[in-house]
Parts: structure tokens; sequence; C-alpha cells
């Protein structure tokens, strides 16, 4: 019988590990200050 | 299999940039007071697909004050940013667009202007004079004695007062008043004025002619007053300015 793995322990295996120095991509809003903040 | 949505817009990619400089573009073209303000921050950006090639755009924009008079000729990208230091305006707008094959246009925008607040200001510039309310008696007093030493002094028409676009009071080392406000040129010379004043109307809008002046009153201490005005000439496509009767001033 095919045995069902635990989700969790195959996201486990699945996920695919970062690259070292991965930098999250900058959110997308809001954008850059053009002048000064106030 | 259905295509895959397209990406959420970011603040600051080419095309939101695009509809922003549209949207600001819109908003000074439909405003009659006080200064044009120019694009500061993308704080927020949200497509709602409409169908194909339509979508509705929601913006949501920081502008800061420039020093150009909203009737001033002069274009946008040649307006000074007002500094911090000079007690800086923003406003914060949100303005509602379409894009419909390809070309984005303003359905609505809704804006409230206010200035830094004075905490921060003196936080970091403690000598910087604030921005004095509009209907201070020194800003009141100091702009008609300006507009009426220049009209006693100048050759031209003689000009009636729009609007005071902003004043700042300052108590230290001397008494100083400095006041900008906007100006129309009216049916009458100057010489006219003396005769018969109420006679003197702004131009009719096809003939108008908008400007603007700078005053600087010192009260202390000694007593100096020095006005400079400056006239656009007339515009094609000027707007209808209401003349304000002498008790009441708009503010920016």
């Amino acid at each position: 019988s095919v045995k069902k793995r635990a989700v969790a322990e195959a996201a486990q295996h699945d996920k695919v590990p970062r690259p070292v120095g991965f930098v999250p991509p900058p959110p997308a809003c809001p954008g850059r200050i053009l002048h000064f903040d106030i | 299999v259905p295509a895959a949505p397209p990406a959420p817009l970011g603040c600051d990619d080419p095309e939101s940039q695009a509809a922003a400089d549209i949207a600001v573009n819109y908003i000074n073209g439909h405003s009659h007071h006080g200064y044009k303000f120019t694009l500061n921050r993308i704080e927020d950006i949200r497509v709602v697909p409409q169908g194909p090639n339509k979508d509705i755009i929601f913006l949501e924009l920081d502008l800061l004050e420039t020093t150009c008079p909203i009737l001033s000729p002069t274009p946008l990208e040649n307006c000074t940013v007002r500094s911090f230091a000079e007690h800086a305006v923003e406003g914060d707008c949100d303005v509602k667009m379409q894009k419909v094959d390809g070309t984005l246009s303003v359905l609505a925008s809704k804006c409230n202007s206010h200035a830094d607040s004075s905490e921060d200001l003196l936080k970091v510039c403690p000598d910087c004079p604030l921005l004095a309310k509009m209907n201070d008696t020194d800003v009141l007093q100091t702009v008609s004695a300006a507009l009426n030493d220049y009209n006693s002094k100048t050759t031209e028409s003689y000009l009636r007062l729009l609007e005071i676009g902003r004043a700042k009071i300052q108590y230290h080392p001397g008494h100083t008043i400095v006041t900008e406000f906007a100006v129309g040129a009216t049916n009458c010379s100057a010489e006219e004025a003396k005769a018969n004043v109420e006679a003197c109307q702004l131009l009719p809008k096809d003939q108008s002619n908008f400007g603007f002046c700078t005053a600087v009153m010192v009260k202390h201490p000694s007593q100096d007053l020095r006005v400079d005005c400056q006239l656009y000439g007339h515009q094609v496509g000027a707007p209808d300015i209401p003349l304000l009767s002498a008790h009441w001033y708009y503010t920016s």
C-alpha cells in the first residue's frame, strides 16, 4: 500500500531552500519618496 | 488553463508613475487656489480589471506644494518644491482612473492639504518662521498696505486681490511679516481707480491677466514695506476666478 506522507513532512522536504544571500523583493507599495517625507 | 492574472502593479513601476503624472496634472488643472502640487510618493495603487482592455485604477498619492501659484503659467517641472524649512505643505489625494485600450484618464479625485506640523519644523529648525493664519490682523494689514502701495505707484492696470497664498510672521530679531498673494488686473488704470475704485472690475475671462505679489513688512525695529508684483499676461484658457471682496480670503 502506498503510505501517505504527512503533508507537513512532505512540505518540509519540498520547501525550496533559500539560496544564501537571498534578498526578498522590496514591497510593491508605498513607492519611493521623491523629495522629502513630512 | 486560464492565463495567470497579471502581477499586481508596484508603486514604483513605470505604469504607476505614468498614471500618477496624469493624476497630478489633472489635480493642478482643476484647482483654482493656492499653489501647484507635485508628486512626492505613490502610497498605493490598485487595479480592478473591468473586462478586456478596461481597468479601473485607484491611486493614493502624496503630493508636496511647490512655490508656483496655481495660476502661474510655469510648467510644473520648473516649479521648486517648497522646502521643509519654508514650512512645507503636503497634499493627500485619492484618485480614481480608468485605462481603456491602454489610454489612461482620471474619473475623480479628492485631495486634502495640510501644513507640516509646527513641532516637527521647530524641532529641525528652531528659528524658522511658521505659517501664519490667513485672518491674522498683521497679515491682512500687510496685504492691504502692500497692494495699496503697489497700486499707488504703478502706471499699469489697477490690481485687485484674488487670494492670499501664504504668510509668515517672524518676531525675532525684528517683527517681520512676509506674505504672498494672487492678484488680477482690472479694467481701470491706477489713475482711474483713484476716482472710482468700485468701478474697477477684473478683466473678463478672454482678457484676464493674473499675477502674483510678494510683500515684506518690517514693523520693528523700523517700519519698512517692500512689495513686488509680477503679472503673467493673458493666458488662453485661464480659469474663471471669483473676485474676493475685501473681507473674504481663500487660503492655500
